[in-house]
C-alpha cells in the first residue's frame, strides 16, 4: 500500500500552450477504471511535452489520486490542474500498465 | 469478468 505501480512515471507538463490537448476516457464505475489518454492532440501542451503517450493510464495528477473519481470529476480535476496559475506546469503520474 | 462486462463505457472528454 502506498508503493508506486511498478510500471508508472511522473511526467510534468509545462503550460507551453493555452491548451492541454487530451482527450481521456474512463473513471470509475466504467470498463476503464482510471482516465486513460485516447487523444494527444498537435500543438497542445501535451503534445509539446512529448513524455504523454496515448493509451496511458493517469494515477494521479498534481499528487492526487484519480482512483475511485468518476469521469467528470477526474476531467474537472485535470481541467483545474491546468488552469490553475499557482503552477506554471502539471505532474501526471501515468502508467501503461491497464 | 461478468462484472466487468455489465459496465458501461466511458465518455471522452477532451481537455
Amino acid at each position: 500500500p502506498g508503493l508506486l505501480e511498478p510500471t508508472s512515471a511522473l511526467v510534468r507538463v509545462a503550460k507551453s500552450a493555452t491548451t492541454l490537448g487530451i482527450a481521456i476516457e474512463g473513471g470509475a464505475n466504467t470498463r476503464q477504471p482510471l482516465p486513460r489518454i485516447v487523444t494527444i492532440q498537435r500543438g497542445g501542451s501535451a503534445h509539446n511535452c512529448g513524455q504523454l503517450k496515448v493509451g496511458q493510464v493517469i494515477l494521479e495528477v498534481n499528487g492526487v489520486s484519480l482512483r475511485g473519481r468518476e469521469h467528470r470529476e477526474a476531467a474537472r480535476i485535470i481541467a483545474e490542474a491546468f488552469k490553475t496559475k499557482e503552477r506554471d506546469h502539471v505532474d501526471f503520474l501515468v502508467t501503461e500498465f491497464n | 469478468r461478468e462484472k466487468r462486462l455489465t459496465l458501461p463505457p466511458s465518455e471522452i472528454t477532451l481537455l
